[in-house]
């Protein structure tokens, strides 16, 4: 082990005898209800609605980042992403096409985000 | 990321985890952050997952996002995964996927969610989580309702590479993952084991809860730019909570 140089040093804040946790804050992320017992594709309507302009920042971050090093990446994600799509398993591929749907997103984009770790772990 | 699965003297076990993601996608020179986990933290969501209209299990996810890293059936288990780095990592399963090389492997974070769709008890969702063939690596880290029952579960494509279980655990009374293998000393630039380890040992068990755990988790490095929220479950009471996490001013990258 390293110590990193001050200020980036490992702290315990346990030795400042400080409390951060308050578990009022648990109330600030909201709770949802996902059924199963409905069909795959009106599952995350809800959630996709009320959330589509946070998915579409973030996916449009990761091709801001990319785009420079790689021009064609809208264009490799909505092909290459959208291709592999109607191969994954159900139910999961039907809840990614109807995600797309509520959200207006490309389906190759939804389907990229939602593989993303298996591309993060390269 | 750090998980760590603790229990207090009484055999009460507690789950928590940070995730921290976004590393090297860009940094943010006007706010010192990365971006991803700037965008991430607007669309942390908790989840109750119903079947034949009961609760069957509680999640956080990111909106848009239908697998799962963190789950909790009440009175069963808790799950939480952490990256795991291979060089036979992930683009290899998804290749394999694509030439029908793997058509049986799960993406990580399915089998995760089908675990916790499928499985009723701690031994069952250990079984399924070790020997399922999947298509990228990952640590398991797994909580159960009752005294002893916790364990890491190192995956490689294929099968378990490592099992760690609570009752061999080196700490006594807890396990701490981050994303090296227990055993295996963590990069220099890129260790929490050493800090969490430090806090976790400072904590001491009989403090192992949510505010005890919940603030070695708010430490550094264990929390850091890349840290997104804190999530705590509990299986035996049910209890779930996620809270928002960010590590703003000097704080270390990653």
């Amino acid at each position: 082990h390293v110590e990193l140089p001050a200020p980036y040093k490992d702290h315990c804040i346990l030795d400042d005898k400080q409390n951060l946790y308050d578990p009022s804050k648990q109330f600030d992320i909201p709770w949802f209800d996902v059924n199963l017992d409905l069909p795959p594709s009106e599952r995350w309507k809800q959630v996709g609605a009320a959330y589509k302009t946070q998915i579409a920042d973030l996916i449009g971050v990761l091709i801001d980042l990319i785009t420079p090093i790689f021009p064609e990446a809208v264009k490799f994600a909505d092909d290459v992403f959208g291709e592999m799509a109607p191969k994954l398993a159900q139910p999961y591929r039907d809840e990614i096409y109807s995600i797309s749907e509520v959200t207006g997103i490309p389906l190759g984009q939804i389907t990229m985000y939602n593989i993303f770790y298996e591309i993060f772990t390269v | 990321c750090t998980s760590i699965i603790a229990q207090d003297k009484d055999g009460h076990l507690t789950h928590a985890r940070n995730l921290d993601f976004g590393l090297f996608m860009g940094w943010d020179a006007t706010i010192h952050d990365w971006p991803i986990s700037q965008k991430l933290r607007k669309m942390i969501i908790n989840v109750n997952w119903i079947k034949d209209g009961k609760l069957l299990f509680k999640s956080n996810n990111f909106a848009g996002y239908v697998g799962i890293y963190n789950g909790l059936k009440p009175n069963a288990f808790s799950l939480t995964a952490d990256d795991r780095f291979q060089l036979e990592g992930g683009y290899y399963g998804i290749i394999k996927w694509l030439f029908g090389l793997e058509a049986d492997g799960k993406w990580m974070s399915w089998l995760a969610r089908e675990t916790l769709e499928t499985k009723a008890t701690y031994l069952d969702a250990k079984e399924h989580l070790m020997n399922t063939p999947m298509l990228s690596p990952v640590y398991f880290i797994l909580g159960g309702a009752k005294k002893d029952e916790g364990c890491i579960i190192a995956r490689s494509l294929n099968g378990t590479a490592i099992l760690s279980e609570m009752s061999d655990s080196p700490h006594g009374w807890y396990l701490l993952e981050t994303n090296y293998d227990q055993g295996t000393e963590a990069l220099y630039l890129d260790d929490r084991d050493t800090p969490g380890i430090r806090c976790m040992d400072k904590l001491t068990q009989k403090n192992a809860g949510f505010e005890g755990i919940f603030n070695v988790l708010s430490s550094r490095t264990n929390l850091n730019k890349l840290t997104t929220y804190t999530v705590l479950m509990s299986v035996e009471t049910a209890r779930f909570e996620t809270i928002l996490q960010s590590c703003p001013g000097e704080c270390y990258p990653w």
